[in-house]
Protein backbone atom coordinates (compact mmCIF):
# COMPACT_ATOMS: atom_id res chain seq x y z
CA UNK A 1 0.00 0.00 0.00
CA UNK A 2 1.34 3.02 -0.99
CA UNK A 3 -0.10 6.00 0.34
CA UNK A 4 0.80 9.72 -1.31
CA UNK A 5 -0.55 12.96 0.32
CA UNK A 6 -0.10 16.37 0.35
CA UNK A 7 -1.09 19.16 3.14
CA UNK A 8 -1.35 23.18 2.75
CA UNK A 9 -1.98 25.56 4.56
CA UNK A 10 -2.95 29.51 3.92
CA UNK A 11 -1.29 31.69 6.73
CA UNK A 12 -1.45 31.66 10.16
CA UNK A 13 -2.77 35.20 10.94
CA UNK A 14 -5.75 37.14 12.84
CA UNK A 15 -8.04 35.88 9.83
CA UNK A 16 -11.01 37.50 9.82
CA UNK A 17 -14.84 36.51 9.70
CA UNK A 18 -15.52 37.71 6.57
CA UNK A 19 -12.39 35.90 5.04
CA UNK A 20 -12.97 32.34 6.36
CA UNK A 21 -15.10 30.56 3.64
CA UNK A 22 -13.34 32.28 1.01
CA UNK A 23 -9.76 30.98 3.11
CA UNK A 24 -11.48 27.42 3.31
CA UNK A 25 -12.44 27.37 -0.64
CA UNK A 26 -8.77 28.31 -1.42
CA UNK A 27 -6.98 25.95 0.83
CA UNK A 28 -8.94 22.88 -0.68
CA UNK A 29 -8.57 23.88 -4.65
CA UNK A 30 -4.98 23.80 -3.31
CA UNK A 31 -4.94 20.95 -1.87
CA UNK A 32 -6.94 19.55 -4.68
CA UNK A 33 -4.32 20.80 -6.86
CA UNK A 34 -1.36 19.17 -5.58
CA UNK A 35 -2.98 15.51 -4.93
CA UNK A 36 -4.11 15.48 -8.53
CA UNK A 37 -0.32 15.85 -9.81
CA UNK A 38 0.09 12.91 -7.26
CA UNK A 39 -2.01 10.89 -8.69
CA UNK A 40 -1.29 11.47 -12.50
CA UNK A 41 3.07 9.89 -10.97
CA UNK A 42 4.69 13.60 -10.22
CA UNK A 43 6.95 14.51 -8.05
CA UNK A 44 6.43 16.02 -5.01
CA UNK A 45 8.28 19.26 -5.83
CA UNK A 46 5.94 19.74 -8.58
CA UNK A 47 2.71 18.83 -6.32
CA UNK A 48 3.40 21.49 -4.23
CA UNK A 49 4.50 24.25 -6.97
CA UNK A 50 1.19 23.21 -8.05
CA UNK A 51 -0.69 23.48 -4.76
CA UNK A 52 1.28 27.01 -3.50
CA UNK A 53 -0.15 28.65 -7.29
CA UNK A 54 -3.08 27.95 -6.73
CA UNK A 55 -3.13 29.90 -3.76
CA UNK A 56 -0.82 32.67 -5.46
CA UNK A 57 -3.60 33.33 -7.79
CA UNK A 58 -6.31 33.21 -5.32
CA UNK A 59 -6.53 37.54 -4.14
CA UNK A 60 -7.32 35.85 -0.64
CA UNK A 61 -4.26 35.02 0.40
CA UNK A 62 -1.03 36.66 1.19
CA UNK A 63 0.79 35.55 -1.82
CA UNK A 64 1.23 36.07 -5.54
CA UNK A 65 -2.23 38.08 -6.59
CA UNK A 66 -3.14 39.21 -3.04
CA UNK A 67 -0.21 40.00 -1.76
CA UNK A 68 0.91 42.62 1.19
CA UNK A 69 2.36 45.80 0.42
CA UNK A 70 5.53 47.37 1.01
CA UNK A 71 5.24 50.88 2.33
CA UNK A 72 5.91 52.15 -1.00
CA UNK A 73 3.14 50.31 -2.32
CA UNK A 74 4.62 47.93 -4.42
CA UNK A 75 4.73 44.18 -4.51
CA UNK A 76 8.01 42.24 -3.23
CA UNK A 77 7.67 38.17 -3.24
CA UNK A 78 9.68 35.70 -1.43
CA UNK A 79 9.48 31.83 -2.45
CA UNK A 80 10.82 28.83 -1.73
CA UNK A 81 11.52 24.78 -2.80
CA UNK A 82 12.98 22.05 -0.93
CA UNK A 83 13.16 18.60 -2.09
CA UNK A 84 13.99 16.37 0.52
CA UNK A 85 15.80 13.09 -1.05
CA UNK A 86 18.66 15.59 -2.37
CA UNK A 87 18.27 18.61 -0.24
CA UNK A 88 17.71 20.81 -3.27
CA UNK A 89 16.92 24.07 -2.84
CA UNK A 90 15.82 26.96 -5.02
CA UNK A 91 14.60 30.07 -3.33
CA UNK A 92 13.94 33.99 -4.48
CA UNK A 93 13.81 36.69 -2.29
CA UNK A 94 11.87 40.32 -3.15
CA UNK A 95 10.98 39.41 -6.69
CA UNK A 96 9.07 41.86 -8.13
CA UNK A 97 6.68 42.02 -11.31
CA UNK A 98 6.05 38.34 -11.38
CA UNK A 99 2.92 36.61 -10.68
CA UNK A 100 4.07 33.58 -9.30
CA UNK A 101 7.45 33.27 -7.01
CA UNK A 102 7.04 29.37 -6.36
CA UNK A 103 7.43 28.95 -9.88
CA UNK A 104 10.41 30.88 -10.06
CA UNK A 105 11.76 29.40 -7.20
CA UNK A 106 10.89 26.08 -8.41
CA UNK A 107 13.59 26.87 -11.44
CA UNK A 108 16.13 27.90 -9.24
CA UNK A 109 15.87 24.66 -7.63
CA UNK A 110 16.99 23.02 -10.91
CA UNK A 111 19.75 25.59 -11.28
CA UNK A 112 23.31 26.06 -9.47
CA UNK A 113 21.80 28.50 -7.40
CA UNK A 114 19.73 28.12 -3.76
CA UNK A 115 18.53 31.64 -4.01
CA UNK A 116 18.53 34.74 -6.19
CA UNK A 117 16.84 38.15 -4.53
CA UNK A 118 15.83 41.50 -5.78
CA UNK A 119 16.43 42.82 -9.72
CA UNK A 120 18.79 39.63 -9.85
CA UNK A 121 15.57 37.36 -9.30
CA UNK A 122 13.92 39.26 -11.80
CA UNK A 123 16.03 39.18 -14.25
CA UNK A 124 16.21 35.62 -13.87
CA UNK A 125 12.63 35.14 -14.47
CA UNK A 126 12.71 36.96 -17.38
CA UNK A 127 15.39 34.49 -18.19
CA UNK A 128 13.65 31.55 -17.99
CA UNK A 129 10.29 33.12 -19.71
CA UNK A 130 8.48 34.36 -16.78
CA UNK A 131 5.48 37.25 -17.73
CA UNK A 132 6.82 40.37 -16.66
CA UNK A 133 4.02 42.26 -15.08
CA UNK A 134 2.99 45.15 -13.63
CA UNK A 135 2.32 45.48 -10.06
CA UNK A 136 -1.50 46.76 -10.45
CA UNK A 137 -1.79 42.93 -11.58
CA UNK A 138 -0.70 41.80 -8.19
CA UNK A 139 -2.59 44.58 -5.99
CA UNK A 140 -5.96 43.90 -4.33
CA UNK A 141 -8.40 46.35 -3.22
CA UNK A 142 -8.14 45.04 0.20
CA UNK A 143 -4.57 45.32 0.65
CA UNK A 144 -4.09 49.01 -0.52
CA UNK A 145 -6.97 49.58 2.33
CA UNK A 146 -5.11 47.53 4.39
CA UNK A 147 -1.63 49.61 3.48
CA UNK A 148 -3.40 52.93 3.62
CA UNK A 149 -5.01 52.12 7.24
CA UNK A 150 -1.30 51.71 8.89
CA UNK A 151 0.10 54.69 6.99
CA UNK A 152 -2.95 56.56 8.69
CA UNK A 153 -3.08 55.13 11.58
CA UNK A 154 -0.11 57.39 13.59
CA UNK A 155 -2.61 60.35 11.72
CA UNK A 156 -5.31 58.70 13.76
CA UNK A 157 -4.41 58.39 16.83
CA UNK A 158 -2.65 62.18 16.60
CA UNK A 159 -6.43 63.59 16.12
CA UNK A 160 -7.51 61.53 18.83
CA UNK A 161 -5.38 62.92 21.07
CA UNK A 162 -5.71 66.34 20.16
CA UNK A 163 -9.66 65.94 20.22
CA UNK A 164 -8.67 65.45 23.89
CA UNK A 165 -10.75 62.58 24.10
CA UNK A 166 -8.15 59.92 24.84
CA UNK A 167 -5.76 58.50 27.16
CA UNK A 168 -2.31 56.78 26.39
CA UNK B 1 2.04 33.19 3.10
CA UNK B 2 1.00 30.12 2.10
CA UNK B 3 2.32 26.97 1.89
CA UNK B 4 2.19 23.55 1.18
CA UNK B 5 4.35 19.54 1.84
CA UNK B 6 4.06 16.36 -0.09
CA UNK B 7 5.24 12.95 -0.16
CA UNK B 8 4.68 11.29 -3.89
CA UNK B 9 5.65 7.54 -2.71
CA UNK B 10 9.14 8.18 -2.43
CA UNK B 11 9.91 11.52 -1.43
CA UNK B 12 9.52 14.67 0.58
CA UNK B 13 8.98 18.11 -0.50
CA UNK B 14 7.85 21.51 0.57
CA UNK B 15 6.95 25.26 -0.57
CA UNK B 16 6.58 28.46 0.92
CA UNK B 17 5.69 31.52 -0.18
CA UNK B 18 4.57 35.23 0.77
CA UNK B 19 4.04 38.91 0.37
CA UNK B 20 5.63 39.58 3.45
CA UNK B 21 4.11 41.77 6.06
CA UNK B 22 2.31 44.74 4.92
CA UNK B 23 3.87 48.32 5.35
CA UNK B 24 7.41 46.21 4.93
CA UNK B 25 10.00 48.15 4.06
CA UNK B 26 11.14 47.71 1.02
CA UNK B 27 13.95 44.80 0.70
CA UNK B 28 12.95 43.36 3.81
CA UNK B 29 12.80 39.70 3.71
CA UNK B 30 11.15 37.30 6.20
CA UNK B 31 11.72 33.65 7.02
CA UNK B 32 9.71 32.18 3.91
CA UNK B 33 12.65 31.83 0.96
CA UNK B 34 15.10 30.49 3.78
CA UNK B 35 15.43 26.59 4.17
CA UNK B 36 15.05 25.70 7.22
CA UNK B 37 13.06 28.57 8.35
CA UNK B 38 10.23 28.76 6.23
CA UNK B 39 10.39 25.62 5.30
CA UNK B 40 12.14 22.19 5.25
CA UNK B 41 12.77 19.01 3.53
CA UNK B 42 14.60 15.76 4.08
CA UNK B 43 14.44 11.65 3.43
CA UNK B 44 11.79 11.24 6.29
CA UNK B 45 9.90 14.23 6.75
CA UNK B 46 9.21 18.42 5.21
CA UNK B 47 7.70 21.38 7.25
CA UNK B 48 6.06 24.74 5.50
CA UNK B 49 5.78 27.50 8.40
CA UNK B 50 3.83 30.94 8.78
CA UNK B 51 3.96 33.78 11.27
CA UNK B 52 6.38 36.28 12.25
CA UNK B 53 9.18 35.63 9.89
CA UNK B 54 12.01 37.05 12.31
CA UNK B 55 10.96 35.05 14.86
CA UNK B 56 10.53 31.95 12.49
CA UNK B 57 13.77 32.78 11.32
CA UNK B 58 15.45 33.17 14.74
CA UNK B 59 13.84 29.27 15.80
CA UNK B 60 14.60 27.98 12.52
CA UNK B 61 11.66 26.72 13.15
CA UNK B 62 10.77 24.40 10.01
CA UNK B 63 14.14 22.17 10.93
CA UNK B 64 13.33 22.38 14.35
CA UNK B 65 10.30 20.54 13.20
CA UNK B 66 11.31 17.99 10.61
CA UNK B 67 14.60 17.40 13.58
CA UNK B 68 11.63 16.98 15.89
CA UNK B 69 10.29 14.20 13.83
CA UNK B 70 13.07 12.04 13.91
CA UNK B 71 12.94 8.87 13.50
CA UNK B 72 9.68 8.35 14.89
CA UNK B 73 7.22 8.83 11.68
CA UNK B 74 4.17 9.11 14.37
CA UNK B 75 6.01 12.75 15.81
CA UNK B 76 4.78 15.09 13.37
CA UNK B 77 1.97 16.52 15.04
CA UNK B 78 4.18 16.65 18.31
CA UNK B 79 6.57 18.00 16.65
CA UNK B 80 4.95 21.07 15.39
CA UNK B 81 3.33 21.90 18.45
CA UNK B 82 7.48 21.62 20.70
CA UNK B 83 8.34 24.01 17.77
CA UNK B 84 6.27 26.63 18.03
CA UNK B 85 5.85 26.55 22.06
CA UNK B 86 9.71 26.94 21.51
CA UNK B 87 9.28 30.04 19.40
CA UNK B 88 6.46 31.50 21.72
CA UNK B 89 8.08 31.24 25.05
CA UNK B 90 11.89 31.45 23.98
CA UNK B 91 11.55 34.28 21.44
CA UNK B 92 7.85 35.64 21.87
CA UNK B 93 7.05 35.07 18.58
CA UNK B 94 3.92 33.47 17.36
CA UNK B 95 2.86 31.08 14.24
CA UNK B 96 1.76 28.04 12.60
CA UNK B 97 3.14 25.08 10.43
CA UNK B 98 2.37 22.35 8.65
CA UNK B 99 4.76 18.92 8.17
CA UNK B 100 4.44 15.21 6.79
CA UNK B 101 5.99 12.06 7.83
CA UNK B 102 5.17 8.92 6.03
CA UNK B 103 2.74 7.73 8.59
CA UNK B 104 1.51 11.02 10.05
CA UNK B 105 1.08 14.53 9.35
CA UNK B 106 0.83 17.76 11.82
CA UNK B 107 -0.69 21.13 11.73
CA UNK B 108 -0.55 23.47 14.37
CA UNK B 109 -0.67 27.54 15.12
CA UNK B 110 -0.86 29.82 17.95
CA UNK B 111 -2.63 32.47 16.34
CA UNK B 112 -6.06 33.08 15.70
CA UNK B 113 -6.38 30.94 12.71
CA UNK B 114 -5.10 29.52 9.87
CA UNK B 115 -6.84 27.00 6.48
CA UNK B 116 -5.21 23.78 6.21
CA UNK B 117 -6.25 21.27 3.85
CA UNK B 118 -4.94 17.26 4.17
CA UNK B 119 -5.67 14.91 1.40
CA UNK B 120 -4.15 11.81 0.89
CA UNK B 121 -4.77 8.93 -1.66
CA UNK B 122 -4.30 5.02 -1.33
CA UNK B 123 -2.73 4.21 -4.66
CA UNK B 124 -3.45 0.73 -4.39
CA UNK B 125 -7.79 0.88 -2.99
CA UNK B 126 -7.83 4.41 -4.24
CA UNK B 127 -9.35 5.55 -1.22
CA UNK B 128 -8.66 9.17 -0.43
CA UNK B 129 -9.18 10.65 3.14
CA UNK B 130 -9.80 15.25 3.16
CA UNK B 131 -9.30 16.92 6.45
CA UNK B 132 -9.83 20.37 6.39
CA UNK B 133 -9.91 23.36 9.12
CA UNK B 134 -9.24 26.58 10.18
CA UNK B 135 -9.86 27.44 14.04
CA UNK B 136 -7.51 26.54 16.74
CA UNK B 137 -9.77 23.52 18.06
Amino acid sequence: MVKIKIICHGGAWSIPDEAKEKSLEGIRNAARAGIEVLKNSGKSEDAVVAAVSAMENDPIFNAGHGASLTRDGTVELDSMVMRGRDYSIGAVAALRNVKNACQVAREVLDSEHTLIVGPGASEFAKEKGFEIVDDSELVTPYEKAALEKIRNYGTGVESIFKAGDAHD
Amino acid sequence: TVGAVAFDGDGFACCTSTGGVTFKRPGRVGDSPLAGSGGYADGGAACSTTGHGEGITKALLAHRVVWGCGADQTRASKAVDDALDFMKTEIGSQGGAICLTRASYGVGFNTKRMPWCYISFDTETEEEEILVGIEPE
